[in-house]
């Protein structure tokens, strides 16, 4: 589909951004959807020392697997003393929500997350993924797997921490959005008054939202 | 589906991270509402490396509300790093949501449903949600039609607004304190509808204490020519000469968009 952006909403993307200091971005094509054979569907946002993070997820009673594995990754992390301050980052793919696709499902949102470990050196068997995996598209359809976890390399050195790099990871994460969503901004803080921190984000959707995360 | 990814590079303490997140969700991301479909993937993701942090420097720690103030439990510098990072945080998250809803699929307007009551956050969210979830009062505002009598309708009927329909009708005007628990928290005497131009032009009152204004058509369809309309209810008005109710106010805030013929065509069209 033709991903020109609608006159209306040029004025909602950023030329330019502020990012935070040890943060990369980056996207790739996989080929999710058959019918997407040019826009990158992979989006890849780490830390390049592991930290700490947090996660709201749906209450759907229906949650897509990569929401299941995301949710179990916290609880082992915590559970098992492994830790709350040994996240990677997450890898994201548009095209295929990976919801109510069953076991295979699973094994599907567990091999992004440790095919990304991979990338990074972190693999470790005996405990939970360092990174966290998010999908988003159709419902009721299997990921086509091998074209994901082949592209991941290739994700890994897409990495950057240019704006470029963050506006690609955004518009990868797209599915019927008519514009990529991403912010960044700098502030600072009363204790360390002459240090400027970052925050960027980015976000996607546009039909299927009423969210109810918890 | 919603998803997010969220980076700071400051110092955040781990086990703080969690609460700091549902904060902020709970008025940003989980305000919002395009068509009323809940995904099975809507996820948020908050990560905080604190690269950007000093040497020495603290971690930003989650204070509990009732342990503001409190230094015994959190230092004022503590308390003051929270509070900034926390206002931060609560305008960039509201930031992102709203350009979800201003990309609704087919949408032409931008909404903000404002709910004023004394009864408590959550009756005003209540009613905040079913107005953004109500397909007639969408499809109004994109027919660009002053429909009032939808919203009222909406908020009449959403879940844990109605109140009980054994209790006498004049009941329902007085707060009888041994009546409190099954007495409806919205009285129609005493909700008042609005619309608040985008322009910071004057407020058309529509419905005021529960009687219908006569309405100036003109200046509603100027209002509803602009992309972007804030609705305002207030359930606690009582009228600028009434004395004061010892209640807790609280306001609701949420974002919404229009239905439009493009809605039903983008989705009647999507093939799995």
């Amino acid at each position: 589909a033709d991903r020109a952006i609608p006159a209306a909403k040029q004025k909602y993307i950023p030329v330019s951004g502020t990012y935070p200091k040890g943060f990369l971005a980056g996207s790739a094509f996989a080929g999710v959807k058959s019918s997407n054979t040019k826009y990158d569907d992979l989006a890849l946002v780490v830390s390049e020392e592991a930290c700490p993070a947090a996660a709201v997820f749906t209450k759907n009673i229906f949650k897509a697997a990569p929401v299941i594995t995301s949710k179990q990754t916290f609880f082992d992390s915590k559970k098992n003393g492994h830790g709350l301050d040994r996240f990677r980052g997450v890898v994201v793919n548009s095209g295929c929500a990976n919801a109510v696709t069953g076991k295979l499902g699973l094994e599907h949102a567990e091999a992004m997350a440790r095919t990304t470990d991979q990338c990074f050196g972190d693999s470790s068997p005996d405990a939970p993924p360092h990174t966290l995996v998010m999908s988003t598209g159709v419902i009721g359809q299997r990921l086509p797997i091998d074209r994901i976890t082949n592209a991941i390399p290739k994700l890994h050195e897409n990495l950057g921490s240019s704006h470029e790099h963050w506006m690609a990871a955004a518009q990868a994460i797209c599915t019927t959005d008519t514009f990529p969503k991403l912010i960044s901004r700098t502030f600072t803080l009363p204790s360390h008054p002459d240090t400027t921190y970052s925050i960027a984000g980015m976000t996607k959707g546009a039909g299927m939202i009423h969210p109810n995360m918890g | 589906t919603l998803l997010g990814i969220v980076c700071t590079d400051v110092k955040v303490d781990p086990e703080s991270m969690r609460s700091i997140l549902r904060h902020t969700t709970s008025k940003s991301f989980n305000c919002i509402s395009i068509d009323g479909d809940t995904s099975t993937n809507d996820t948020v993701n908050f990560f905080a490396n604190g690269a950007a942090a000093p040497a020495g420097a603290s971690p930003v720690r989650y204070i509990p509300r009732k342990q503001m103030a409190d230094e015994s439990t959190a230092s004022a510098t503590e308390q003051a790093d929270f509070e900034a990072f926390t206002r931060v945080l609560d305008n960039f998250f509201v930031d992102l949501a709203q350009l979800v809803v201003r990309d609704g699929e087919g949408a032409t307007k931008f909404v903000t449903i404002r709910v004023r009551s004394d009864e408590g956050y959550v009756p005003a969210k209540r009613a905040a949600v079913s107005i953004a979830r109500s397909a007639l009062v969408k499809t109004a505002l994109y027919g660009k039609d002053a429909n009032w009598g939808r919203i009222l309708c909406a908020i009449g009927y959403a879940p844990g607004i109605m109140g009980s329909d054994t209790l006498p009708v004049h009941q329902f005007a007085t707060r009888d304190s041994k009546s409190r628990d099954s007495s409806p928290v919205v009285i129609p005497s005493r909700t008042s509808v609005s619309f608040i131009p985008a322009d910071g032009s004057e407020e058309l009152k529509l419905l005021v204490r529960g009687e219908p204004e006569q309405v100036d058509e003109q200046r509603a369809k100027q209002i509803l020519e602009q992309e972007d309309l804030e609705i305002l209810v207030r359930l606690e008005d009582d009228g600028a000469e009434a004395p004061a109710r010892r209640r807790r106010r609280s306001e609701a805030v949420f974002w919404t968009c229009d239905f439009s013929h493009e809605y039903v065509t983008i989705n009647g069209d999507y093939r799995t």
